[in-house]
């Protein structure tokens, strides 16, 4: 109903404007909606401005400014109703260090509300783990799970993330 | 609600019954390049019902089934399960009493394909209710595959909408 | 033939005359996530003819000029000069006693644009016969923008042969 | 000509192979004309099959061995005809630890051939690098290019990679 979304629409709208803030370390960002006067059918915009910045186009916005923007709204949905479960493969990857290490922080936070499952290579992320998962493929074309109650640094070898040698 | 484990048989390049149980927190699945970790992620999209072949990257849905490699012949059915647990009433009325769903999805290189809920068969509509119930919501966000990251900035103001339906 | 350096002016995010010099092996370009990496890679491809705007990502071509900040206003040009040198005799003969060769790309508000080789007015024809012949094939694979490596891949059997015609 | 495409062809293809094989440590890749008796119309379709695994389509190459088969392709090109400079932004995202050390091998063995200017969040690929431009924005929407004459520790505080704090 009209009441329902527009209730979720402006807490999804909040939470995103506060994760964008915390990520960008200030700016802005917000939903808006196309047709106002027609609430059930009416499209949405995105509005993203980095600090000290003019605004503009969404596409003009770098790779790792498209990936935390992209995210505060991800994440505004599940403040606004949490999920049970979210799965994140390599969403880290655009990010510069100082914007991993927000990453990492404000998923943790998150993990109040939801379960993540996160792939990655970053070594960063790897550390704020609470359990870790290494496949491995010694036998080409077959994926297998290495238990990993190693240390780290052997566990980082038996999955090839570190040579050996 | 949350996941308790996920069982990957004969799907994409997991040939053996794979295990992979899920605390609550941050879980990470790490590994070199190509060795199986988006197909992790492939198996738990799958699952859920993902319909798609070109999301879950091949061309027939037949292509999830593990096609074989140099020390192993191809398979003739792909199956998983996922189980999820700590249920408290947030399911349809019929599984309430359970305090654990699991959720099996299989398909045939005949092209048969089944979808059961705690072994019983079902169909995919009983899964996508159990899911939207669960506010896993199928069409949500709750999976992002990778480099697809900017796939909620990019779709149609339309699109958008479901993002707010969805969570609605 | 290589490349010494590159001069932006007005371009994105560079409202003050920049010059980055190439010296030959590896040049590095790093930073903060947002603070101009792609766009000295924008300004590259913009001053060796680059039309498409998509390509630019912006919507018009008036999108690459230095649209203003909290801190500066809007300028109304932006300009980039790219300096060719060690020519040995790889280019067309009208150019071959020069050992080096500027190019320079400018756009006005008024949408208005100018090319120019070593100062001289000339066509958008005449920087690209000079690519060509220079084995940069402004179609060509010489760059690869962020998120694009796969382009190469997946683009149909016809457009791969781009690849090979470009080269030969 | 004819003769012309054909001979670059073979030249492209076979350096192809012999890079495709170096990045996955074995396999093997080739180009192949969808239509041999009309050369100059004909499309070109890729097979790539990493070691031990079978052939399938492109498609279901994992992020990081679609990148690896598409840098073996461009960088075949390079063998082929020799192209004055190469840009390349962000490329090694997807890899992983020991194909980036492959990445950055090959790399400098091609500086032989041509310049190569590469943006790279990845401190591997850096230490790599001959020169080394730091970008930043200390003036917010203002990109100001930074002196790399300072000891590779302070000049990374400098353009905010790691935090000087
Ligand atoms: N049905 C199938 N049977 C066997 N192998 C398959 C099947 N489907 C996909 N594969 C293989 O799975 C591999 C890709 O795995 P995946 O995408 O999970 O890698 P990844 O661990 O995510 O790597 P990256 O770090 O590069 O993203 C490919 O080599 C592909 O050939
Ligand atoms: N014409 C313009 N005028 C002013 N700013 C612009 C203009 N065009 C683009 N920008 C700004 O440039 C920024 C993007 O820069 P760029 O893509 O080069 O970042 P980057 O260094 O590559 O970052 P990342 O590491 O995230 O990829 C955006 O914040 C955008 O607003
Ligand atoms: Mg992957
Ligand atoms: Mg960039």
């Amino acid at each position: 109903t009209k009441e329902m979304f527009l209730v979720t629409f402006n807490i999804i709208n909040e939470k995103f404007q506060q994760l964008f803030q915390m990520f960008f370390q200030g700016g802005s960002a917000r939903l808006i909606l196309t047709d106002e006067n027609n609430v059930l059918e009416s499209g949405i915009e995105i509005f993203a401005q980095p600090p000290g910045k003019k605004v503009s186009q969404l596409a003009l916005l770098s790779g790792g400014e498209k990936a935390l923007t992209a995210l505060s709204l991800l994440f505004a949905t599940f403040l606004a109703r949490p999920t049970p479960f979210c799965v994140l493969d390599e969403i880290d990857a655009p990010l510069d260090e100082s914007n991993t290490e927000r990453f990492i922080r404000t998923l943790r936070d998150m993990t109040a509300f939801s379960q993540f499952i996160v792939v990655t290579h970053n070594k960063r992320t790897m550390e704020a783990a609470d359990t870790l998962y290494g496949v491995t493929m010694e036998d080409a074309g077959v994926s297998r799970l290495v238990s990993v109650n190693l240390s780290r640094r052997e566990w980082a070898e038996e999955v090839g993330l570190v040579s050996s040698a | 609600m949350r996941l308790r484990k996920i069982e990957i048989f004969g799907f994409k390049t997991f040939p053996e019954k794979t295990i992979l149980t899920f605390q609550p927190g941050i879980t990470c699945i790490v590994g070199p390049n190509g060795c199986g970790k988006s197909n992790v992620v492939d198996a738990i999209l799958w699952v859920m019902g993902e319909q798609s072949t070109k999301t879950l990257r091949g061309e027939r849905m037949e292509d999830v089934i593990f096609f074989g490699c140099e020390t192993r012949k191809t398979l003739g059915m792909a199956e998983v399960t996922l189980t999820i647990g700590d249920i408290k009433g947030e399911i349809p009325s019929r599984y309430s009493e359970y305090s654990e769903i699991e959720i099996t999805r299989r398909l045939f290189r005949s092209g048969e394909s089944e979808y059961l809920i705690n072994k019983v068969p079902s169909r995919l509509k009983d899964i996508k209710d159990i899911l939207i119930d669960a506010g896993i919501g199928f069409k949500g966000h709750s999976v992002i595959e990778q480099g697809r990251i900017e796939k909620i900035l990019t779709s149609t103001p339309e699109d958008r909408r479901a993002i707010i339906e969805d969570t609605a």
